[in-house]
């Protein structure tokens, strides 16, 4: 089972055409293994990205370096994965 | 859970989720039916629950989870069911649904995307189909629809997540519904469930021109959006998937409208706390319960503009 310890959400919030284009850019960069929840479609409009922890730093530093708004949703995607398998072994227990 | 207490408030695996259906049918032998309507890519039964009072009746047609990972979407179709199934009888809005129209609920419209969510890779959207020439795996099952097919919106690498596939209905679980669809003839509304964004969609998302009936699907968009806020004030967003999101082609909804099913429909479901499609399990219930009360405003409409 693949494990995603470390792998942040960033809720990613574009104030213009030319930094959707920036962001569908990197989304293309194959390497970054960035998976896209929600995509950026228009200005002012919230994105959601699944960044690999070993992308963080470089896709935060992107953001940062384009002045494109952004937080974090989710600090530990495994995290959430294990309650959710947690609560699914205890209710098949129960 | 075998004897009949289902626990709503959980997540299911596969084999859980086929095991409520078949226990539904048992309860509820006079209503309910269960129909194969086909098998997935890696063969697994693609398992209908046909709602019925009798007579080939016009039908309304509900799945969720074609994208694999957003499992609210499979949790809140088996309560959909069981409140469907037990409250014919009961709840006036239900009986007279159900004594002048029938509906196919699939719960689990990719079934080897689901399990392979369970089991190997919980981001995983697509089908498991292999691709020629590729080492990647599966195709995005609502880029796969013969409407505007390949169109923008849509990739053609197999390695994205929103790879359109070959061709259309490359997908058997695609074409299975597809299939069934066009046999039944009389299916009146087409209404698929996915998350999350909280939207309310309807065509078109392969072009970005208004279709006939929008200023219809409109108006029952906006009713049955303010149904779902009206029990736990999720507030969701209503209008054509083009201007929504994006342009998206391929999609289901649009191949149901150019195939004549004027009432089609997308909900795209809850997250309300910034989980994403990682929605914890205490939220399904209040996710069902709301999502219903937008079903039931599309359906009551349905119900009342035959045609």
């Amino acid at each position: 089972r693949e494990t995603f310890v470390g792998d942040q959400v960033l809720e990613v919030t574009p104030s213009n055409e030319e930094q959707i284009v920036n962001l569908k850019e990197l989304e293309a960069e194959e390497h970054l293994q960035l998976d896209f929840w929600k995509p950026p479609t228009t200005p002012g409009e919230t994105a959601h990205v699944r960044v690999p922890f070993v992308s963080v730093q470089a896709v935060k530093a992107f953001l940062e370096s384009q002045g494109i708004d952004y937080s974090i949703m989710i600090e530990d995607v495994q995290v959430l994965l294990d309650n959710e398998n947690d609560e699914m072994l205890l209710n098949q227990r129960r | 859970e075998r004897s009949g207490n289902f626990n709503f408030e959980a997540y299911h695996t596969l084999d859980e989720i086929s095991q409520e259906m078949d226990n539904l049918v048992a309860k509820h032998p006079g209503l309910l039916s269960k129909l194969t309507i086909g098998r997935s890519f890696e063969k697994r039964p693609m398992n209908v629950l046909k709602f019925s009072t009798g007579g080939n009746k016009p039908a309304i047609w509900l799945d969720a989870g074609i994208h694999a990972r957003e499992w609210v979407t499979q949790a809140t179709a088996v309560w959909t069911a069981n409140k469907i199934a037990s409250e014919y009888g009961t709840d006036p809005f239900i009986t007279s649904l159900l004594d002048k129209m029938d509906i196919f609920l699939l719960p689990v419209t990719n079934p080897d995307g689901y399990v392979f969510s369970h089991t190997k890779n919980r981001m995983w959207r697509k089908t498991r189909s292999k691709v020629a020439g590729s080492l990647c795996v599966g195709v995005d099952p609502n880029r796969n629809w013969d409407a505007g097919f390949g169109g923008p919106g849509a990739s053609n690498s197999p390695c994205s997540d929103s790879y359109h596939g070959p061709s259309a209905n490359s997908e058997v679980e695609v074409k299975s519904i597809v299939d069934f669809i066009k046999s039944h003839g009389n299916v009146k509304a087409f209404i698929t469930i996915h998350s999350y964004s909280q939207l309310l969609m309807f065509p078109y998302g392969y072009k970005c021109t208004k279709s006939d009936s929008f200023d219809e699907l409109n108006e029952v968009a906006l009713k049955a959006a303010q149904s779902v806020a009206s029990l736990h004030g999720t507030k969701y967003k209503v209008g054509p998937i083009c201007s929504v999101i994006y342009q998206a082609s391929g999609g289901s909804i649009d191949w149901a409208y150019d195939s004549g099913i004027k009432y089609s429909f997308a909900f795209e479901l809850r997250d309300t706390g910034r989980y994403g499609f990682l929605l914890p399990a205490s939220q399904i219930l209040p996710t069902a319960q709301e999502t219903w009360l937008g079903l039931k405003t599309i359906m009551e409409h349905v119900r009342d503009h035959p045609y």
